[in-house]
């Protein structure tokens, strides 16, 4: 349909709103009692892998994380019940974002059977009814082509730097210092990294040095320094996670 | 219901409470995405489209969950406001300034990806102070399933042709029933009153003319040939109060073409508009 | 993932969860949303 709109007007549109879907609070600090950091670790990193084994759309992963963050933010909740909230907004994310959503049945599956359909079903009201139905969250994903589009990238190397941008994405979410983040900011640090990570930024003169950063803070009306910063974290969180994997690789051969 | 806010005077809200058929997958996606973009636009707070102020889950059975949504409420909708001007009428400049909100907030649910798919005059409220507000939109899914269980009759009057001929449709078909609820806001009467899909068809095509075989959508039940030729009809003949621009935006809405059928977007800089303060 | 679910308290959890909601909505709309009536004194004078 032709007349549904023009670039610039929805991305000032998202722009506008992408702060009100962010998490009420840091919850760890002054709500969670039961639950800590490490284990939102793993409770993503689980919900990561359903995504991954599933092959399903990318933003279903971010989309769940968002939900489960501003949910943890305004409810107390114990650690026996994480993981049936993961798996409730993981089935809430795809069925958003898909036309042939996750079923329960097999979002049981991935919890070895812990959890029945029937409580996935209740509790998927209860966290509909927290998030006070505002599910259509903006996600990193929804501006990474509006942040291409405005790049001087070669065409050829575009769907790379897509990809490697995706799994930053899915990286920041995995870790909660990134949770309060708006997700413009993550998606143009993901974008960043993507571009330098490839060095892409040596090949084109106006994405050297600062030029990049000054080009992406532009396009989402970021600080640079901000917008550096968060790069910064994100290739930082990428080194620590490679170094993890590697050691259990190694205990693995052990 | 409906209920005065006791705190803030002049408004008002009002309950919808729609009946949810929940599967062995829960919540159906069509309620989940519905009630999602409603949420999101609410974000917007746009002066000319009704708000959703809050969704409240009830009394849930395994097989049905009610919900309820608590929207913004204004007491008038176009038709009363129309049956209620004074004669000769609603007032050219009126019209105008009514058009101009009208139109966007269309335009605001169109660059949304929202599509009303059934505007009318009884869904745009009208407030005291003449601001025009849409309502209604956006749960179309929602309440097609109410709608098959209740004998609420659907009025054709608005209606765009490929929506009759039950081809594809997207946003123009919102167009075409702005462009039936112009000419009425001047004749105080429904432009096309047909009886049924064919004979809304009928109405339309006496006064727009049978349209050409190229312009006639392709795999629709209906063919062109089902309906005797017929020119187009001088349109000043139904709205002889309607000035000059206003005639050729007029026909810009009624456009049989989908696609050769003016925006929202475009139609808020058409030259009628001009001397709008 | 974080030891043994238990069944029973999440049972116990849900109806918590549902009627705090309930209490909420109704507290916020001076309504009683599961019976459909409005309960007096508050904020919204309701009329059919």
């Amino acid at each position: 349909d032709p007349n549904i709109f023009s670039d610039d007007r929805v991305l000032q549109s998202l722009l506008t709103i992408e702060d009100r879907f962010l998490p009420q609070c840091p919850y760890f600090k002054h709500f969670q009692q039961d639950i800590k950091p490490f284990m939102r670790r793993m409770v993503s990193t689980w919900m990561l892998e359903v995504c991954e084994e599933e092959s399903r759309e990318e933003e279903v992963f971010p989309l769940a994380i968002n939900y489960l963050d501003r949910y943890l933010a305004v409810v107390q909740t114990k650690k026996g019940c994480l993981q049936l909230l993961g798996a409730v907004c993981l089935f809430l994310a795809s069925k958003l974002k898909e036309s042939r959503p996750l079923t329960a049945e097999k979002l049981c599956l991935y919890t070895d059977n812990s959890i029945t359909s029937q409580e996935l079903l209740d509790w998927e009201l209860v966290v509909l009814g927290k998030l006070k139905w505002n599910m259509a969250a903006v996600t990193p994903h929804d501006f990474i082509e509006h942040i291409l589009y405005k790049l001087p990238l070669p065409k050829d190397k575009l769907s790379l730097i897509r990809k490697h941008a995706q799994t930053f994405i899915a990286l920041c979410a995995t870790d909660f210092s990134f949770a309060m983040y708006p997700p413009s900011m993550i998606a143009t640090g993901s974008v960043g990294a993507a571009v330098c990570g490839l060095q892409m930024d040596r090949a084109e003169r106006a994405l050297h040095g600062d030029n990049l950063s000054e080009l992406l803070a532009k396009i989402t009306n970021t600080e640079v320094d901000c917008l550096k910063s968060c790069q910064e974290q994100i290739e930082q969180l990428l080194r620590s996670s490679l170094r993890e994997s590697q050691e259990r690789q190694q205990r693995l051969q052990q | 219901y409906k209920a005065r806010d006791l705190n803030n005077g002049g408004r008002f809200v009002a309950l919808k409470r729609v009946r949810v058929q929940t599967e062995e997958e829960g919540m159906p996606l069509s309620t989940i995405r519905e009630v999602a973009v409603l949420r999101q636009l609410e974000s917007f707070e746009h002066p000319n489209v009704v708000r959703l102020f809050d969704v409240c889950t009830v009394s849930r059975t395994d097989r049905e969950t009610k919900l309820t949504l608590v929207f913004e409420h204004v007491d008038q909708d176009l038709t009363t406001y129309l049956e209620k001007a004074p004669d000769p009428g609603v007032p050219p400049e009126t019209i105008k300034d009514m058009m101009y909100q009208l139109l966007q907030g269309l335009d605001f649910l169109h660059s949304h990806r929202v599509v009303h798919r059934d505007l009318k005059p009884q869904n745009i409220l009208v407030t005291s102070g003449g601001q025009i507000k849409l309502a209604d939109f956006g749960l179309a899914r929602i309440y097609s399933f109410q709608m098959a269980l209740t004998s609420v009759v659907v009025t054709l009057w608005y209606r765009a042709p490929e929506v009759l001929l039950q081809s594809s449709y997207a946003t123009p078909v919102d167009l075409w029933s702005v462009g039936c609820i112009f000419a009425e806001m001047f004749r105080r009467r429904p432009l096309f009153q047909g009886k049924s899909d064919v004979d809304q068809l009928g109405k339309i095509f006496d006064v727009v003319g049978v349209p050409s075989l190229e312009d006639w959508p392709q795999n629709v039940g209906l063919p062109q040939t089902a309906f005797a030729p017929r020119p187009p009809k001088p349109i000043e003949d139904l709205v002889p109060d309607m000035d000059e621009l206003g005639r050729s935006l007029l026909l810009q809405f009624l456009s049989f073409n989908p696609s050769r059928r003016i925006s929202a977007y475009a139609a808020l800089s058409h030259p009628y508009f001009l001397d709008l303060d | 993932l974080f030891g043994p679910v238990n069944h029973e308290e999440l049972k116990k959890d849900l109806k918590g969860r549902l009627h705090e909601m309930e209490e909420a909505a109704s507290a916020k709309w001076n309504f009683d949303f599961s019976s459909h009536k409005p309960l007096p004194n508050g904020r919204y004078n309701w009329k059919t």
